[in-house]
């Protein structure tokens, strides 16, 4: 069967979010992660670290305000240093 | 504010730009003065002077592009990137790219040249990206209206630290150097005055916004401290000393009044076809103005409150509820007066009422605490 509107929906925002993590969070660029707890799921983390950096609440999951907030037009440049 | 890693910085203070190309959507003239005035906003802050040229010797190339274009940051096609900009140094330092399929205008229609170029060089002189919503540096495009632009003290301290205030007397500079907003002792004072009252208060994303006059406190639990803005910096184009704010969360919107108007927002955009008149909600036309205004998740109503009675809007039939108004001090026990303004956190009310705030239980709508208004600024 086709998937639900609701799962496709989930699947673009989930594509659309490890892009922008990817570009503007470093999501996978870095070479030795930093010395901290094992992450489980290193996107849950740069979600976290993208909503702090925006004043959203900081929750780890892609909600509706996250989203829309990676949805915005910006600079190219990423947001945070390697 | 931040700096790049290093803080690489010019060392010289005269730098040169060149235009290498122009967009299609604007005249060359257009383009050369959004550029001149992009740049003016730091040189009016800096010792920095910046000269156009057409040699080979320019410090900061500026060039419109689309896609691929040579470097290791292919532009998205229309929206999310709007543009980049390297870090002062040798060959693609300092230079600036623009995203041609974007549109780029002079007016407040997206996206204006200025204010994009104005951020791109605020890259090429050296600043990152700041986490503060309202400075230039912040990575989300935001219009504002150009001809009186004003730097937030957040860009003006990151470029002075770089390169220290300006020297040159500028003459007729095309922003205000003074910073818009110089916590002084007094503003801090003002926080921890117990006798503060509010105009009005909201939540905003998680952020709590506490409106006075021209100004509001922004209490984030991401941010220590309290930041003080003014309102103009944050909605340029919206009026200040609101009388009443609410926020209904799940749809990222906050509704702001003042008089017989009010205004829907999202973040810093102003939700086209606003203001309406408060009047389109089913209020009397006795009613000249809102106190306060708060939204209760559970029963979904926004409850007005107009001098001592308050009136229920349903949000789902989006209707003013029948047999209101009522009056404050039959339902909210002890509240036995006007209410200046309200907000709703964890499961409570807040209603404040001149120096004082009343903590009251959504459900059972019994006061739980009295307690100073400014208590959340841990004074």
């Amino acid at each position: 069967f086709p998937i639900a509107p609701e799962t496709e929906k989930e699947n673009e925002d989930l594509l659309l979010a490890k892009k922008y993590l990817q570009k503007f969070f470093n999501l996978g660029k870095e070479e030795r992660p930093a010395f901290k707890r094992k992450s489980l799921n290193p996107v849950t983390d740069k979600i976290r670290e993208m909503q702090a950096f925006y004043g959203l609440e900081v929750t780890g999951d892609l909600n509706f305000k996250t989203v829309e907030v990676m949805k915005q037009p910006r600079c190219g440049i990423p947001d945070v240093r390697q | 504010y931040s700096t790049f890693p290093m803080s690489p910085k010019w060392k010289t203070q005269n730098l040169k730009y060149r235009i290498e190309n122009y967009t299609p959507d604007l005249a060359p003239a257009d383009t050369e003065a959004a550029i001149e005035k992009a740049f003016k906003v730091w040189s009016n802050v800096t010792p920095l002077t910046f000269t156009r040229v057409n040699g080979t010797d320019a410090d900061i190339r500026i060039s419109f592009a689309s896609g691929y274009h040579g470097d290791f940051y292919s532009f998205d096609g229309p929206g999310r990137t709007l543009a980049h900009a390297y870090p002062p140094g040798y060959g693609i330092g300092g230079d600036a790219h623009f995203d041609e399929d974007e549109t780029w205008t002079k007016d407040s229609s997206s996206y204006n040249l200025f204010l994009v170029a104005a951020h791109e060089f605020g890259h090429s002189l050296g600043l990152d990206h700041s986490k503060i919503p309202g400075s230039l540096m912040y990575p989300v495009y935001v219009y504002r209206d150009p001809r009186d632009y004003r730097l937030s003290q957040d860009d003006i301290s990151g470029i002075q630290n770089l390169y220290g205030p300006p020297t040159h007397s500028s003459t007729e500079p095309s922003v205000s150097t003074t910073p818009i907003e110089q916590t002084t002792e007094t503003s801090t004072t003002g926080m921890c005055d117990p006798h503060l009252t509010f105009d009005a208060v909201t939540t905003l994303r998680g952020e709590t916004l506490f409106f006075k006059d021209r100004y509001v406190w922004r209490k984030s639990p991401h941010f220590p401290g309290i930041e003080r803005d003014l309102v103009s910096s944050l909605w340029p184009t919206l009026p200040s000393g609101f009388d009443a704010a609410y926020e209904i969360d799940k749809k990222d919107q906050v509704f702001l009044f003042k008089g017989n108007q009010y205004w829907a927002i999202k973040g810093y955009d102003i939700q086209p076809g606003f203001p309406k008149n408060i009047h389109t909600l089913g209020f009397s036309k006795h009613v000249k103005k809102i106190d306060a205004a708060v939204y209760d998740h559970n029963t979904k109503r926004t409850y007005f409150f107009v001098d001592y009675q308050y009136w229920s809007y349903n949000e789902i039939t989006q209707s003013m509820e029948k047999g209101y108004p009522r009056k404050i001090s039959v339902d909210f026990r002890r509240v036995g007066h006007k209410v200046d303004a309200a907000f709703q956190e964890n499961g409570y009310f807040y209603f404040f009422h001149g120096a004082n705030q009343y903590e009251i239980d959504t459900k059972t709508r019994k006061v739980i605490r009295i307690m100073k208004s400014n208590v959340w600024f841990n004074c």
